[in-house]
Order: C-alpha cells, then structure tokens, then sequence
C-alpha cells in the first residue's frame, strides 16, 4: 500500500543544510503493522507527515496504494488525508477553543459522514474520556489530550493509520488501552505504522523500520 | 523543602466539578530524588504546578523552605520561579519565534545573571543540540523541544529542579544523556522531583509518590 523510493527532505536553517531524509526506501504490505523507531531528530516526524500527505519531499517517489503522490492536486491530497487516512501527530495538533467532542467529530463532519456526534461520543467512550467530552483542550492533562488526538484519527475508520508517538504521554494501563484500539482496527485489514520510542508499543508490531540521521538503517521486513 | 498539607484544587467546567488534587500531603526534604507517578488525569501536572508556584490551590497548605506560598506576593513568586525553581513543562512552553539559544537563556536573563549566552551554549552542548542552537522550537523535532525545555530547566543550577515528563518523546539513549545531568544536578544536593510514566525515570529516584483521582495511594517516603 505504501512504496517509499529514495525520499529526501532538506530544510535550510541559515547557512546550514540538514538532511532530514537522505534516501529512505521501503514498501509496506496491505495490512501490515509497522513500528518506526530511531533516536530523537533522526527523521521519523518527517517522514510521517510525507507519508500522510501532509509535506512535500525534495526528491524521491512515494506511491500511496499504486498512485504517484507527486502527480496528485490539493483536492485530491485533502481526500486522501481526510478519508482515507488517520493520522495522530506527535504534538496532537487539537483546535483549542473546542471541546473534544467537537474535535474529534470533525473528520467525519468533513467526510460528508451521517452521525459524527454520536461516533465522535463513542471514540472518546473507547479511550476513556466520556467524562471529558466537553472540555476543551487546555481543560485536559496531557495525555488526555493525547487520547482526543487518537480518537479523532480512529474515528474515520481509516484504511491507513499514520500514529506519531501516540502514547508517549501514557501510563502503561491507558497505554495498553490505546494498544488495544489499535489492534482492534488492525484486525479488520487496516494497515498501520506507529513511530514509538516504547519497546511495548513495538512489541505488537510484525515489522520494524529502524532510521538514523535520515536513513533506513534496519528493515526487518526488507526482502 | 517542601511540605504538602492537604492540598486541595478543583477546576469547574459547565455544571461539572473536577477535583483535580483531593487533599494532597507529603513531605520532600533537601537534596531528594522523587519520582511521581500515577495514571493519566491523576493530578500529577496539577500538584506540579502548584509546587512550583505557577499556580495557586483551593484549599491546604504549602510551604517551601519553611515559608508559607500562600502569604507571598507576587514579586516574591516570581523570583522564586526565576532563581530558585527549574520547571521543565509536559508541553515545553517555549517562546515560538525564538531561537533555541534564546529560550535558554532568558532564566538568567531574568535573574540578571552575566554570562547567560555562553552557558545557555554549554546547556545545550550538554543535550546534545550543539548543532540547533539557532532552530526555532518550528524547526526542531518532538524530542529536541523537550531537550531545550530540559536545558531552560537546568541552566540556572536550581535548588529545586520539577521536571513534569521530561523523556517522554526521547528514545532510550537520548533519555539515558538527560537522567545523567538530573543524577550530575543531584549528586551536587539539588531537590529534583519528576513526574514521570517511565520506569527507567522511577529507577534513578529513591522516592516514589503515586496519585490517583487527586489522592495519594502510595509513598515509599512517608513515615
Ligand atoms: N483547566 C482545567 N479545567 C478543567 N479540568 C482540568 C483542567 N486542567 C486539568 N483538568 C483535569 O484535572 C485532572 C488532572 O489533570 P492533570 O493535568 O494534573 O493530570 P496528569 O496526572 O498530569 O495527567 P497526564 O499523565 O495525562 O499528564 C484531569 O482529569 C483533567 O481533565
Ligand atoms: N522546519 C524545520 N527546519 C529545520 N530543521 C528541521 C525542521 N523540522 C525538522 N528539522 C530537523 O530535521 C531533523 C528530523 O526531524 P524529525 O522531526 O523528523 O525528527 P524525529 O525523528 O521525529 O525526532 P523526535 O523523536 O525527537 O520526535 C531534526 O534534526 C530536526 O532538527
Ligand atoms: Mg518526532
Ligand atoms: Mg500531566
């Protein structure tokens, strides 16, 4: 479903060149579930936001389920990232004078979807928030805050789960909550790559990609 | 240092009361290492900003080095934030438009201490981003702004250093670097308390304090 060639991503800050992907390839089945790990700034947020159509790369090809991202319009990007993928980022991202309820609603609402109050209701009942509905974000720990940004990428049921560290703000029991959530949509077919630092996040991952400074450096699903 | 009596804070959203901290008590005493844990929306944030006089409480009392929290006056707070505490933030609070460097030294700025450039340079040598010092927190990674929130926390060689989830977006090794200078600051008699979901964080503490719904269920510390 997703074949990454060669992607490079440079950001220029002064004078300096940081080369926050340098070649990174790899292809991830229908289906799989992929743990990305690395140390903090080797590139793993970055190639997120190019695998979820949400930045551009600088060089490379990325085919999302055959079709060459490249050549697509920002129409046809803003359904992709709205419909067909779910994406938790590392710093959740929620609107701020919102409740969460009305956070999480709002892929549906744009979806065109029938019932986004009542799905959006019944995602945070699923991670544990159904007494936090109506608070806004700044009302909420942070790892509530963490969970409304899980629910809300849930809540499409999307083909593809894109999870930027989604339980670093967790204690082990919510953790293996949200685990659950996520084998749960992994069981019907969804394909899902979580970047974690946390071995029991990677422990319930078939495959693991390993980056360093911008590069794959161990595949273990590499042919 | 610091000693909790009953501590007490509710937050009121729409018809709803939350209480946050539900009749908190403990004692630290100079030169301790604690570790506070306990599930997500357990009040851990709540309690720590209260300890570090960034926010006031309902109900109990607080005294830090034998005074009383709740008869200073706002000068005197601040002060007390500026040279006396280090907070390092579960959502970093850094100044957007400014560059690492920057964030870093306004403590000493602050506490019209000379030289702050250079040590914010040697703050963040020590993290590990020598080669971000002039990023904005826009063009750092996840784990690098909690690495720069960690340099501002520490460049004023706090007596009392509150770190809320200081590794959480760090990977194993880059979080070893950090718990290193919390063990340096430590060894010279610092008070260091975190709050942390990590139990590699919780094994480097002497003392563990856990929360639950505002309550404490367990100190190793208590008499
Ligand atoms: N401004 C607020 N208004 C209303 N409720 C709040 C507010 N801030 C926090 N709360 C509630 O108070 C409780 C404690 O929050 P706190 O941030 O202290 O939790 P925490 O233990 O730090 O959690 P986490 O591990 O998720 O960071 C939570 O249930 C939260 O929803
Ligand atoms: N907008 C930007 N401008 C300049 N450099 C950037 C920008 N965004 C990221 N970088 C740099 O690119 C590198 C990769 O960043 P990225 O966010 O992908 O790392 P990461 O693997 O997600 O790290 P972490 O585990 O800390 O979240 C980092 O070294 C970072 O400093
Ligand atoms: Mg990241
Ligand atoms: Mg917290």
């Amino acid at each position: 479903v997703i074949t990454a060639r060669d992607l490079r991503r440079t950001y220029h800050v002064g004078d300096s060149t940081i080369n926050a992907l340098d070649g990174v390839s790899f292809s991830i089945k229908p289906g799989e579930m992929t743990a990305i790990l690395g140390s903090s700034g080797s590139g793993k947020s970055t190639l997120m936001h190019i695998l979820g159509c949400l930045d551009r790369f600088d060089a490379g090809e990325y085919l999302l389920d055959g079709v060459n991202v490249a050549t697509l319009g920002e129409d046809e990007l803003a359904r992709i990232r709205n419909v067909k993928i779910g994406f938790v980022f590392q710093t959740f991202n929620l609107l701020p004078r919102t409740s969460a309820l009305e956070n999480v609603e709002l892929p549906l609402l744009y979806a065109g979807r029938r019932q986004a109050r009542e799905r959006a209701a019944e995602m945070l009942r699923l991670v544990g928030l159904e007494s936090r509905m109506d608070h806004e974000p700044s009302q909420l720990s942070g790892g509530q805050r963490q969970r409304v940004a899980v629910a809300r990428a849930l809540i499409g049921d999307p083909a593809l789960l894109l999870a930027d560290e989604p339980t670093g703000n967790l204690d082990t029991k919510t953790t293996d909550e949200i685990l659950g959530l996520f084998r749960t949509l992994h069981e019907t077919g969804r394909t899902i790559v979580v970047v974690t630092h946390e071995p029991e996040v990677a422990a319930v991952c078939a495959r693991r990609i390993v980056l360093r400074d911008g590069r794959v450096i161990e595949d273990s699903g590499s042919p």
